[in-house]
């Protein structure tokens, strides 16, 4: 079963049509594996992307380095998978 | 198990079988009035289960609703599982729901990609499409709302096999696409079509693959507004509306543009709600005040396509 540890979910809202044009430019960095959660619209219209733990440190770094701000929507996404396992256990059982 | 469905936990998410096994009560419990129609299998063979509520007649003009063709967005399948329900006590009671029925038939399909829902359960809970190999690639699956045949191929989707919005081989390679398609030509009378996703909150009409408007544009945009006013009327919750291009981004291949070509006037598709903070993992506590609220907003398509035929 693929499991999620220190997957992050960031959360980034483009200031200008420059940041959504470098945000974009991340669907193409094939290597980091990112899944756009809530993909890139437009101009002040919120991405979710969820970041694999071992892509974060380059996430983290282009975004810091393009001066885009970004905020941390999920922690660590195993933990919220495991709460949702246990919840479901709870009920059935 | 619950034994009916008075009995089943809508507020809580369920796996594939129990899903199967609430189709079958609802259907043992109301038999004038709901059937379970089986359009086709899955890749790996699960029934796509449709279930149709009908009181009568023959070929009725009919809406039809999806929820679940992306599989991971578990909201739309628990969704789905309450609007069937609500349907069924609904009829007879709330006459907006009753005249629709007496006119016209509805078409729920729960669990649209099967194969993918059941992967979420049990090996991936991030998987999107459905699950069918690749030749010559290690990446499984297709993005189902990709592989229609509506600008199949064109901006907006991926000839990647690895990518989340690969579109497949060609149009209509999935079954779980291809079933609906044929349906939709066969049964020849749909009049609403409805596809239901999760999340972002939006409701949107065609065009995806295309920033030509539809001929229907002002009406379509019109409804969409007095659906969402309805829909935020229960929990204030707001939605985005407009035609897919103009409100999200081009995507080519998409269910209901394909739909919209083949007539089926009233085509939208649903982002469900969206808390901004878990995403795909919405809180089971978040079913039922979403499938509560997205209901209104399906009663104005529902009651809209009612009363202007065509």
């Amino acid at each position: 079963k693929k499991t999620f540890e220190g997957d992050q979910v960031l959360r980034i809202v483009p200031k200008d049509e420059v940041q959504l044009s470098l945000i974009k430019d991340l669907e193409d960095m094939i290597e980091l594996e990112l899944d756009f959660w809530k993909d890139v619209t437009d101009v002040d219209t919120p991405v979710h992307i969820r970041v694999p733990s071992h892509g974060l440190q380059s996430t983290r770094m282009y975004l810091e380095s393009q001066g885009i701000d970004y905020s941390v929507m999920i922690e660590d996404l195993q933990v919220i998978l495991d709460e949702e396992q246990e919840e479901m256990d709870s009920a059935a059982r | 198990a619950p034994r009916n469905t008075d009995n089943f936990d809508y507020s809580r998410y369920h796996t594939i079988e129990e899903i199967y096994s609430f189709q079958d009560m609802l259907v043992a419990e109301n038999l004038g009035m709901v059937s379970k129609i089986v359009i086709g299998s899955s890749y790996q063979g699960r029934p796509l289960n449709v279930l149709k509520f009908s009181t009568g007649g023959s070929n009725r003009p009919a809406i039809w609703i999806d929820t679940g063709i992306h599989s991971r967005e578990w909201v739309t399948q628990a969704s789905g599982t309450w609007f069937a329900k609500k349907i069924v006590s609904s009829y007879g009671r709330d006459p907006a729901l009753t005249a629709i029925l007496d006119k016209m038939d509805i078409f729920l399909e729960i669990v649209t990609n099967p194969d993918g829902f059941y992967y979420t359960h049990n090996s991936n809970r991030m998987w999107r499409k459905t699950r069918k190999p690749n030749p010559g690639s290690s990446c499984v699956g297709v993005d189902p709302n990709r592989n229609w045949d509506a600008g199949f191929g064109g901006p907006g989707a991926s000839n990647s096999p690895c990518s989340e919005t690969f579109r497949g081989p060609r149009a209509h390679s999935e079954s779980e696409v291809k079933s609906i398609v044929d349906f939709v030509k066969q049964h020849g009378n749909i009049k609403a079509f409805v596809s239901i996703h999760a999340y972002s909150q939006m409701l949107l009409y065609p065009y995806g693959y295309t920033r030509t408007p539809v001929q229907d544009q002002n009406e379509l945009h019109a409804l969409a507004k007095r659906a969402i006013t309805d829909l935020a009327s229960l929990y204030g919750t707001r939605y985005r509306y407009g035609s897919i291009i103009n409100t999200i981004y081009q995507a080519s291949g998409g269910t209901i543009d394909w739909t919209y070509n083949q007539g089926i006037k009233y085509s939208f598709t649903f982002e469900l709600r969206d808390t901004g903070r878990y995403g795909f993992i919405l809180p089971a506590n978040q079913i039922i005040p979403t499938a509560q609220e997205t209901w209104l907003a399906l009663m104005a398509i529902m009651d809209h396509t009612l009363k202007n035929p065509y």
